[in-house]
């Protein structure tokens, strides 16, 4: 563990607690893609099929209980409250899944480590994560209005895997043989996909105005 | 045996 990797583990955790407060506590999704948090289920769960069967530390696995817990949690809250539902804008959340899903699950048919099930699971989780995030920077484009705290979540969303390619980086220098191309390019796009987003959060951060993504 | 360690990651 490496002060990288930690620091990208925190920013990610708080990304998704920041997302169930809100949820939880304001009893509204507005502005929140049920699509997006539904593939990262969905990446939670290609990603720790190994969550039961190999044990590597009490923080590796308490972390990914977390992130699945919290994941379905909040796809449970904006499908199933009968409150939060009512602020989902399924109008304008119409990202089809499948134009994410099938592009990433033959790319990781094509391209992995080792042709297990679990692997190419883990893979496909790792290029699934890396776009999951379009249906959400689609929907903040239609609304427009983007409010605090769901900027401070796509924010810290993209900051994590930033910090995870710092890691890599740490890890590529002081760990022999550690080489991992395929999740360093997945790592690198995702975070070239918030690139855009940053910007104008920076922008709106610098200038203190509200932040507003161009149509 | 190179990959497990990528596996420590979440």
């Amino acid at each position: 563990m490496n002060i990288f990797r930690l620091a990208g583990d925190m920013t990610h955790l708080v990304s998704v607690l920041v997302l169930l407060l809100k949820i939880h506590t304001i009893k509204s999704c507005a502005g929140i893609s049920l699509k997006t948090q539904e593939l990262y289920a969905l990446v939670f769960t290609t990603r720790y099929l190994d969550l039961f069967t190999d044990y590597i530390s009490l923080y590796n696995t308490v972390m990914k209980l977390i992130f699945l817990g919290s994941s379905f949690s909040i796809v449970w809250y904006i499908r199933r409250h009968k409150i939060v539902r009512r602020s989902y804008d399924k109008d304008q959340d119409t990202f089809r899944h499948y134009f994410i899903v099938l592009p990433c699950l033959v790319l990781a048919l094509l391209i992995h480590h080792k042709f297990t099930f679990k692997e190419v699971m883990w893979t496909f989780s790792l290029y699934l994560e890396a776009v999951a995030i379009l249906p959400q920077l689609v929907l903040l484009q239609r609304t427009r209005n983007i409010d605090n705290l769901t900027g401070q979540y796509v924010f810290l969303l993209g900051a994590y895997r930033a910090l995870y390619i710092l890691n890599w980086i740490y890890r590529h220098y002081t760990e022999p043989h550690y080489v991992h191309w395929i999740t360093w390019i997945a790592g690198i796009v995702q975070t070239l996909l918030y690139a855009d987003f940053f910007y104008y959060y920076f922008q709106s951060w610098k200038n203190n105005v509200k932040l507003q993504l161009p149509a | 045996q190179f990959h497990e360690d990528v596996k420590d990651e979440l």
